[in-house]
């Protein structure tokens, strides 16, 4: 494992950690989309199907097992939560689930390295995973005051893929037949999701003034 | 196989 990779996978902890502190700590889930929560908890239900059956290093299974158990209790605390609950801005968080789904499920059918059950969930996961932040940042958008925990956890997020690409650069040149384009196409549309959302960030981190999205 | 390779990816 070369260091982008192990950086990348750290960010992504700690995004889901900074996430799971607010809503726990905090007993607050203002800002946080459960359109996107969902999604990801789809995501990673679909990409983990082999986690018993494929085993790659006691690293991996943990780390599945962390996001596996994460993405799901999160979802579990904006629905069920007695307090947590009453905090989700259900009435901005308008964006349609299968608006996303649909078309990943369909792209994954038609486009895949493998026609098989496994192989399609694996595809579907990538698809999905690309696109599984616009429901956040359509929410980001609209309430526009971002408190500092949830503009973290997409900052997060976003080096997270960033590190991922630079992550598939260095494979690409150290190890011989790297070449994965469903990856690389679907991680490459998931970062450029969150070039303008880092604009604004960089540049409320230089002017040292909380971050606002502009209309 | 090859193919496999990027799976011990998360």
């Amino acid at each position: 494992m070369n260091i982008f990779r192990l950086a990348g996978d750290m960010t992504h902890l700690a995004s889901v950690l900074v996430l799971l502190l607010k809503i726990h700590t905090i007993k607050s889930c203002a800002g946080v989309s459960l359109k996107t929560q969902e999604l990801y908890a789809l995501v990673f239900a679909c990409r983990y199907l082999d986690i018993f059956t494929n085993f790659v290093s006691l690293y991996n299974t943990v780390m599945k097992l962390i996001f596996l158990g994460s993405s799901f209790s999160i979802v579990w605390y904006m629905r069920y939560h007695k307090v947590v609950r009453r905090s989700y801005d259900k009435d901005q968080d308008t964006f349609r689930h299968y608006f996303l789904v649909l078309p990943c499920l369909v792209l994954a059918l038609l486009i895949n390295e493998k026609f098989t059950f496994k192989e399609v969930m694996w595809t579907f996961s990538l698809y999905l995973e690309a696109v599984a932040i616009l429901p956040q940042l359509v929410l980001l958008q609209r309430t526009r005051n971002i408190d500092n925990l949830t503009g973290q956890y997409v900052f997060l997020l976003g080096a997270y893929r960033g590190l991922y690409i630079l992550n598939w650069i260095y494979r690409y040149f150290t190890e011989p037949h790297f070449v994965h384009w469903i990856t690389w196409i679907s991680g490459l549309v998931q970062t450029l999701l969150y070039a303008d959302f880092f604009y604004y960030y960089y540049q409320s981190w230089k002017n040292n003034q909380k971050l606002h999205l502009p209309a | 196989g090859d193919k496999e390779k990027g799976k011990d990816e998360l």
